[in-house]
């Protein structure tokens, strides 16, 4: 799945998913990615968010707008992806699933739940510090 | 300075991250960058989880979900469980321009999608035929059932409610980072 997250200049957000689901779905089975605030969420007053992993759990807790309902009260936005993946976490320990969060100065973050086969998230930024998109890594909680 | 404008995305998809960049740069929207940058993550059927042919689901056929938001006019367009047409992220930046809905599914979305010029395809390749076949040879292993006969970890369907929790607790499923949504 792709989780995207674009500010322009001005502060104006938007955010957009496209995927292809889980392998071997039982026909018929949606995940969270085409469902505004948990696939992907954007507020020009906060800020935008993206989850990727298993759709079954993240589409459960609308990851992304309680990303941007946390940067709307002032989290930086890696705090705000390390706290929808705590909320999950409580509840699913073993859930796959990251958040890249972003608000409208351009600041960025990401969050991944650790698994033993999942210990480090990888997404791309490019912003105007930059003149090519650049990999970054974020280790999981 | 402030580091706007800025584009991030999951996974290491470079292109797509590039595609964005290159819309917003020469003067189109960021719903534009996020169509423009989503499209190409399809055509180039990123790690296979997003675009035709990955992930099948137990009939060995592909379906697409996507969704844009406008996060200025709080606007939203999307698509679940879209089948035969290719360009998903596309179909939501239709749905989000031309209804004043935010999520058509399956058969009927298909239909719309036809309606706004998009062209009805066989989402399948013969990769994603291949991993169906080994699926079913493997018993239909891992799946998404429980509570059902006969006993999902052990066999495939069709299957019934059976009321009794698996025959056998199904083992901790490794997780595939390769199949997400």
């Amino acid at each position: 799945t792709i989780g995207m997250v674009v500010i322009d200049k001005m502060g104006h957000t938007a955010a957009g998913t496209s995927t292809n689901g889980l392998k071997f779905k039982i026909p018929g089975r949606v995940g969270d990615s085409p469902i505004p605030g948990a696939g992907a969420y954007a507020d020009d007053l906060a800020g935008a968010a993206a989850a990727t992993g298993d759709g079954d759990v993240l589409l459960r807790f609308l990851p992304s707008y309680q990303a941007v309902e946390y940067m709307r009260r002032g989290e930086d936005p890696a705090t705000a992806c390390q706290k929808v993946i705590s909320r999950i976490h409580e509840y699913f320990p073993e859930f796959f699933g990251a958040v890249i969060c972003a608000n409208v100065t351009g600041s960025y973050g990401a969050a991944c739940n650790k698994l033993p086969t999942f210990t480090q998230f990888s997404f791309m930024v490019y912003n105007s510090l930059r003149n090519q998109p650049t990999e970054e890594k974020v280790d999981c909680i | 300075s402030s580091p706007l404008p800025l584009v991030l995305n999951t996974w290491p998809f470079k292109n797509a991250t590039n595609a964005a960049w290159q819309t917003i740069a020469s003067g189109g929207s960021v719903v534009d960058a996020v169509e423009n940058g989503c499209t190409v993550c399809e055509a180039e059927q990123c790690d296979g989880t997003v675009g035709f042919g990955g992930s099948p689901d137990e009939l060995g056929e592909t379906t697409l979900d996507a969704m844009i938001m406008d996060g200025t006019a709080m606007d939203v367009g999307a698509v679940g469980g879209l089948r035969r047409i290719k360009n998903a992220i596309g179909v939501a930046r239709r749905v989000l321009e031309h209804t004043t809905h935010t999520l058509l599914v399956g058969e009927s979305a298909t239909k719309f999608a036809e309606s706004m010029g998009f062209t009805n395809e066989d989402l399948s390749t013969r990769a994603s035929k291949t991993l169906h076949s080994e699926w079913l040879a493997q018993n239909c292993q891992p799946n998404y059932w429980r509570k059902v006969t006969p006993d999902p970890s052990k066999y495939c369907g069709p299957y019934k409610p059976s009321g009794v929790l698996e025959q056998g607790i199904p083992a901790y499923k490794e997780v595939d980072i390769h199949g997400h949504d």
